[in-house]
């Protein structure tokens, strides 16, 4: 997955992501696909959350699929969630839920719940950082003010790391893919660079949902994997999503 | 360039939107989910509509399973033992989740599976 939350020159922030799955889930030799991947796309759902015929919170979402890993708070917060891969993995926490310690949340579910619950950005943050998980993760979190947009690295248990957009460092942009950002990326897996280079070629005084597009565009940013992708505008309420085909050349991941 | 290894390498995309052309697949539909619904019948309008490609997606995961283990033990542990699991799971997911099932007619496990598959993967 390749997540990011950008702010434009007047303040106002932009959330996107694409989302990646499969991963040697079944590799179909003659369409040079993947198998999971293909049948994921059909199931691409926009989702309004309603309460009293308003709405609470609206995401992209797999039909069958309860928990939300990408969505929008209108006015308030945008989310999206990667993976994380740890040797203190989701396995560990499953196991741990099924010999009867259950203080730990599922993923997706914590996501959902805050996506319904949270009451502003600073809450969401801190849910997001605080509440114990059954696995690691990388929640990516923008809000509807100048400099609310992070990356919270977590393990199960805690935040590892917090990483935010400051401006007066020059940071406009946060960006995650699956790698923790002090580390490098896997060589053979590096969509952090093409994708940060690509949002410092478009430029802060360039950035919209058009040009996020444009970055979520290009290979291998976007690769096989790549099942679809959801532009976000809070301070408009607006997700919009597309599903995504990625024709060779093009990255298996 | 992008990026110069490994292949497959792009420039910067331009004027890609409005999407269109072969890296877009197509427009993604709008459905509402009503939160003062029981949680059993939230999905239904959209399970109905996408019965049919939820089942291919589980057919998918059991080939796979079934390459692994071709005896079909492990989807026979799926559909026996992981509804065992279900009640263990938080309101309202576990009345959504058992909602999918009956209307999608996939076996409960194999929707418990799909829904827990981001801790389940990471093995």
């Amino acid at each position: 997955c390749t997540s990011l939350v950008a702010e434009d020159s007047t303040g106002k922030l932009y959330h996107a992501r694409n989302l990646d799955f499969g991963l040697f889930l079944g590799w179909d030799i003659k369409n040079k696909s993947w198998a999971v991947t293909e049948q994921l796309r059909p199931l691409v759902a926009n989702v309004d959350f309603q309460k009293n015929n308003k709405t609470v919170f609206k995401a992209t979402s797999f039909a069958g699929y309860v928990g939300m890993l990408t969505g929008i708070k209108p006015g308030m917060f945008t989310l999206t969630m990667n993976e994380r891969f740890s040797l203190d993995g989701g396995y560990i926490g499953l196991l741990e839920w099924i010999l009867g310690r259950r203080d730990g949340v599922w993923m997706s579910f914590l996501t959902r719940s805050v996506l319904e619950n949270a009451t502003s950005y600073d809450d969401a943050k801190n849910q997001l950082s605080k509440t114990k998980m059954l696995a690691p993760a990388y929640f990516i979190l923008g809000g509807n003010k100048s400099g609310q947009g992070c990356i919270i690295t977590r393990s199960r248990l805690s935040s590892v790391d917090i990483w935010e957009i400051d401006l007066k460092k020059g940071r406009w942009y946060v960006l995650e893919t699956n790698y923790d950002r002090w580390k490098d990326p896997l060589f053979l897996d590096d969509r952090r660079t093409p994708a940060m280079k690509c949002m410092n070629e478009t430029t802060q005084a360039k950035i919209s949902l058009e040009t996020i597009y444009d970055v979520l565009s290009t290979k291998p940013v976007l690769n096989k994997l790549t099942t679809y992708t959801t532009l976000m505008d809070v301070s408009e309420g607006k997700l919009e999503a597309y599903i995504r085909d990625c024709p060779d050349p093009c990255m298996p991941w | 360039l992008a990026q110069y290894v490994p292949p497959y390498t792009d420039y910067c995309r331009t004027g890609m939107y409005p999407p269109s052309g072969a890296t877009f697949k197509g427009n993604v539909s709008w459905y509402t989910i009503n939160l003062d619904l029981p949680p059993y019948k939230r999905w239904n309008q959209l399970i109905s509509e996408r019965k049919a490609e939820l089942n291919n997606l589980i057919q998918v995961i059991k080939d796979l399973a079934n390459a692994f283990v071709p005896s079909g033990k492990l989807i026979q542990l799926v559909d026996k033992d992981l509804p065992l699991l279900l009640d263990s799971l938080p309101s309202p997911f576990k009345e959504e989740i058992k909602g999918i099932a009956d209307v999608s007619g996939v076996p409960l496990g194999e929707v418990l599976l799909f829904n827990i598959f981001y801790e389940v993967f990471t093995v």
